[in-house]
Formats: structure tokens, sequence, C-alpha cells
């Protein structure tokens, strides 16, 4: 599905320079579902954000889905993530001057299908994490799980082949928390997504076939 | 500390009518340290916020350090909450155009203190949350924990009476929630502070001396 060699990433800030990820080597294969773990700072959004085409790394090759991809206009880039990638940010990204429908919408706005295609996938996304009475809020009358399952729903309503949940429960009880853990294996068992979860909680984690430990921008164990 | 009697409130929008807090009676007595917990959407931010003075109830009354605080002028209000409260917010509210240094520098502009004294303070609380390499980084360039530490910093680095903390680890690996929670114990047990803690982590809750628990707008048990 994803294969990341020896990549790199740097970010320079005035006088700084951070190596965020450093020779790192990792292939996900379609259908697993993995877990990336790491202290605060370590380089899992990074990570994430190069396998999601969010991001370039300043050094190494990513091939996606078989496709070479190094050299990709932004805009075949663009097209290709938003077929194949669902993500969800580890800071929801949701648009405040859109209701949570419209938010939840607009991964399907990108495909062939009918408007009332659309309201029904919309509307099952919201029935999964609980939130159908909020549809026609703003993010920002939401509480922050509330916040955070718009941003799930957003990124599952399009049954994405691979998944990027960047710490997904972090807002959420733990009953929440199992729901949503639910639904991911439910997209990675019954739809064949792959899965690539972001999280601190090890209970999680212990649901998923594998575990990437990062360290300082680099693979350990 | 803080009392709350008979506090509801309610949220407007468009055609519906959320009743976030229903009949609330809760007293935090001066130097305690109360964990609040409950489900996703069950009025815990919308607590924290009435007692940190952000909000006010749409019924029932608030007591604040023996004043009764009704009828207080905004500009009151904000200057007696600027003395007194630290708020860790949920969502971090940090300032994107300002570095981690002037972020945390806020609070301490409104008291008397020359800038050696501030900058001395400043660097105390980053060194606490161990992001002092990151002093002249904006909010964007971090990680989502190394936010979430900022905004812990800028919520005790004016050493407050009251600190309010909405989730404060939920960005956190377990080694780094550990660190923050012994920073909060620290600041209860040596400095006296009184802190409202909301937590999903039961683990942390067990570490306060009782836990409020919230379930649609209402105390439970
Ligand atoms: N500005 C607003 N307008 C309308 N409804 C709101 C507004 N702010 C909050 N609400 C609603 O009030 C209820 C309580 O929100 P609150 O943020 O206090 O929940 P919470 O317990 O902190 O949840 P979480 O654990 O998800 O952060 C939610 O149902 C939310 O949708
Ligand atoms: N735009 C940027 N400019 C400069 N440095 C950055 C930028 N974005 C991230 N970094 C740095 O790169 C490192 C890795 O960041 P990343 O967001 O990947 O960490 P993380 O493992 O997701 O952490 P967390 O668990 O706190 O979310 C951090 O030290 C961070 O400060
Ligand atoms: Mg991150
Ligand atoms: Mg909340």
């Amino acid at each position: 599905m994803v294969q990341l060699e020896n990549v790199d990433k740097v970010y320079q800030t005035d006088r700084i320079e951070t190596l965020a990820l450093s020779n790192v080597n990792i292939t996900i294969e379609d259908g697993e579902f993995v877990a990336v773990m790491g202290p605060s700072g370590c380089g899992k959004s990074t990570l994430l954000n190069i396998m999601g085409l969010l991001d370039a790394p300043s050094k190494g090759q990513i091939q996606f889905d078989n496709n070479e991809i190094n050299g990709w206009s932004d805009r075949k880039l663009a097209r290709f993530r938003n077929e194949t990638v669902g993500f969800i940010f580890q800071s929801f990204h949701l648009i405040n001057d859109l209701t949570v429908f419209d938010n939840v919408e607009i991964p399907l706005l990108y495909r062939r299908m009918s408007a009332s295609e659309r309201k029904k996938r919309i509307a099952e996304a919201l029935e999964r994490v609980s939130l159908i009475s909020r549809m026609k809020h703003r993010p920002s009358q939401l509480s922050g799980g509330q916040q955070q399952r718009v941003a799930i729903a957003r990124a599952i309503v399009g049954n994405p082949k691979l998944l990027l949940a960047d710490e997904p429960t972090g807002n959420l009880d733990s009953q929440m928390g199992e729901d949503i853990m639910s639904i991911l294996l439910d997209l990675n068992k019954n739809s064949g997504a792959s899965i690539v979860m972001v999280t601190h909680d090890s209970r999680l984690a212990e649901n998923t076939e594998r575990v990437i430990h990062l360290f300082d921008g680099r693979q350990v164990s």
C-alpha cells in the first residue's frame, strides 16, 4: 500500500534545524492495521503527513499503491490523495464556516455521486459516531470530542483505501474510544482498508497487528 | 474557592436548544484537587468555562474566592480572572503569530514585574514541560503534544490560585502525562493551588481527592 524508503524529513526554523524523521524504512501492506507509538515530538504526525502525501520527504522515496510518486505534479497528487486517503488530523482541521454536514461532505464532492447518495453516506457516517443530532451545528458549537468525531466521520465517509488516524481518540472517554476502535476494525476487516493509527493508548494499540515505535525521528525495536 | 449554586447553561443554535448544564451545585474548597469526568459532550468544558469566569451561567449564582460576582463589569471580571485563574484549554488557544516565549509571557504582562523577572519565570515554566529548546518556535511549528505543553506552561507561569485544566494530557504519551501530573500535584501541595482537572483517564483521576461525574449536563453519583 505505502512504502517509505530511506526517508528523512528536516524542518528549518530561523536557526534551528529539526531532523523530524531520520532514515525511515516502513512498508504498510494492503489491508494491514498498524499502530505508531512514541513520545511527544518524536515524528509520528510527520510520518503520517508523508504517508498521506500531504508533505514531501527531504530525502528518500515513497511508493504508493504500486505507483512511484516522486515527480508527480501537485494536481495529480491531490487527486490521487482524495480518491485513496482518509485522514483524521490530530487537530481536526474542520472548516468553521461550514456546518457539520458540509464538513463531512467534502471528500465526496470529488467523486461522481448524486446529492441524495452523498446525503445517505453522510448520515451513515454521522450515525456511526453518534452525531446525527448535530448535523447543522458549526464546529465551534461542539465539544472537543464532538469535533474529533466529525473529523472521524469525514475521514471514513468516502470508504478510503488508506486511513491515517492521528490520535483519533485523544479527546474521547473510554466508551466512545472503544466505539471508534470498532469502526476502525470494521473498516479494516470488512472493507479491507489499510490503517495507520498514531496513539498514546497501549490498550488501543493491542487491537492492531503490529506497532511501529518511533523515538527522536528514528524507528526503534 | 469557587461555588456554583443551581447553575444552568443553555446554548441556542438556530432551532436547537442545548441544556449543557442543569441544576449544578458544586463547591471547590481552597487547596482542593478535584477531577471531572464524563462522556464526550456532557458539559465538562462548559463547567470549567463558568468556573473560570469565561462564560456566564443562564441561571444560578457563582461565588468566587468569597466574592459574589454576579453583576461585576466585564473589566472587573477580566482583571480578577487574570490575577487568579490559570486555564489549560482543551484546544490550547495559542496565538500563532507569537513565539512560544511570548505566548507563555501573556499572563505575566498583567502584573507588576520586571522584564528580567518575567524572563526567569517563563524559562522555569518551559523547563518544567521540557520545551526550553522550542522557545522561539511558532505554535504551528510544534507537534500537538508540544502545543499542549506550551498551553500548560502558560497556565502555570503566573502561579495561579485556581488552575482549570481541560484534558491537559490528551495529546501526551504516558510518561509525559505523568510528568504533567507531578507538576499539578506540586502546584497543589506546595503552592496551595486549587485545581479542577477534566480528564478521560481514570488513572490520572486516582491522584485527585474526589471525582465529579457529569452526564448529560447533570451531576451523577
Ligand atoms: N457554543 C455552543 N453552541 C451550541 N452548543 C454548544 C456550544 N458549546 C457547547 N455546546 C454543546 O453543549 C454540550 C456540552 O459541551 P461541552 O464542551 O461542555 O462538553 P464536554 O463534556 O467538554 O465534551 P468533550 O469531552 O467532548 O470535550 C455539547 O453537547 C455541545 O454540543
Ligand atoms: N513546521 C515545523 N517547523 C519546525 N519544526 C517542526 C514543524 N513541525 C513539526 N516540527 C518538529 O518536528 C518534530 C516532530 O513533530 P511531530 O508533529 O511529527 O511529532 P509527534 O510525534 O506527532 O508529537 P505529538 O505526540 O506531540 O503529537 C517536533 O520536535 C516538532 O517540534
Ligand atoms: Mg502528533
Ligand atoms: Mg470538553
